[in-house]
């Protein structure tokens, strides 16, 4: 499950790059 | 007697000869949008993205899932857009590469 905060952290911080 | 100043004033021409080429052809760029949808998403990539919105489980929903629910899309379509989605910032994997859930709905 840490795993999966992981990979939702890597996520939102795309989506944000991508929103910027 | 008086001095005599050079006659006449050059005539400054002012070259500013603007002129007005008119509207150049900028026209209705609507490159054949018709199936997008506002967000840039192509309709496949829309529906990957609302379904595994939808749901609710933690562990989010497998590829397989996406398969049964979008009958008539392929593996590789489905695989595609959540590829695309997932670089997007989207969704992302969760217990592992087939399960995904979405970013934007919490």
């Amino acid at each position: 499950l840490d795993r999966i905060e992981k990979n939702k952290r890597a996520a939102l911080e795309r989506l944000c790059a991508r929103n910027v | 007697s008086k001095p005599q100043v050079g006659g006449a004033v050059p005539a400054g021409k002012p070259t500013g000869s603007v002129s007005f080429g008119g509207m150049a052809s900028m026209g209705g760029g609507y490159s054949g949008a018709s199936d997008l949808v506002n967000n840039g998403l192509s309709p496949s990539q829309n529906q990957v993205l609302s379904l595994i919105k939808s749901c609710p489980d933690p562990q989010g929903i497998s590829i397989q899932d996406l398969k049964m629910r979008l009958s008539g899309m392929s593996i590789a379509v489905i695989k595609q857009a959540v590829e695309f989605l997932s670089n997007e910032g989207h969704i992302f994997s969760t217990i592992d590469e087939d399960h995904f859930r979405s970013t934007d709905n919490d």
